[in-house]
């Protein structure tokens, strides 16, 4: 398919910020 | 002695005004008070300076504070605008924006490229991207032949690197991603439409009527 090399880094988990919303 | 009973708030160092902060960003006055809330959450989880330091951003993020990540490390370093190992109240605010819904594109695939160009040289490297993927393979626990890293590697470059020299420059980046817009989708948190819902809390230390 169209798979790009940038797709699949962006399957990081640093990635996602929305752990810095959640309650501790 | 004197007794001072002064109602002063106490902010953390590179604290800013809302009301400037506002005015640079995509962030209301009141989203802002909201972030500060968050901010100060953060700045004290590990050590209790009012900054946030890299440990407290990985565990933020992973509730662990040794876990290393390449991507994390590089928006780290991005957010650490003053280049001090620390990210204060106004880096964080000035950050964030960028992945709020309503920030400029250009302001998104911008901060994707600085990101993605790893030794800061001003262009993509092949061996950057690779380097890249190969991480992510590793941190997801994810096997793919040498052979098929390459050719995605190579593909990728084929569609990306349309002046055929073996880097992405910025303009080349803008192009792609125009035509590839989900590469960008990380830039973008939904989250902070909602941030004075998720810490009503600075309603109570509000010190600005917000006028919008």
């Amino acid at each position: 398919g169209n798979l790009n090399a940038f797709d699949i880094i962006s399957l990081s988990p640093g990635f996602d910020l929305s752990g810095l919303f959640e309650e501790k | 002695m004197g007794c001072f009973s002064s109602k002063k708030t106490k902010y953390t160092p590179g604290y800013e005004e809302p009301t400037v902060l506002a005015s640079e960003t995509s962030f209301s006055v009141s989203e802002v008070e909201a972030l500060y809330e968050l901010f100060k959450k953060l700045s004290r989880s590990i050590i209790d300076d009012g900054l946030i330091h890299k440990e407290e951003f990985q565990f933020a993020l992973f509730r662990n504070r040794n876990k290393k990540n390449l991507f994390v490390d590089r928006i780290f370093d991005l957010f650490d605008i003053k280049r001090n190992g620390v990210v204060d109240f106004g880096e964080f605010v000035r950050s964030l924006s960028i992945f709020h819904p309503d920030a400029p594109v250009s302001e998104k695939i911008a901060f994707a490229f600085k990101l993605y160009d790893l030794r800061q040289t001003g262009f993509i490297e092949r061996d950057e991207l690779k380097e890249m993927v190969v991480a992510l393979l590793h941190e997801s626990d994810l096997i793919l032949s040498e052979d098929y890293v390459e050719t995605i590697v190579d593909k990728t470059y084929t569609d990306a690197d349309t002046k055929g020299d073996g880097r992405i420059d910025q303009e080349e980046w803008k192009e792609f991603v125009l035509k590839n817009p989900s590469l960008i989708k990380n830039m973008t948190l939904p989250y902070l439409k909602d941030i004075t819902l998720a810490f009503p809390s600075f309603v109570l230390n509000s010190e600005v009527p917000d006028s919008e």
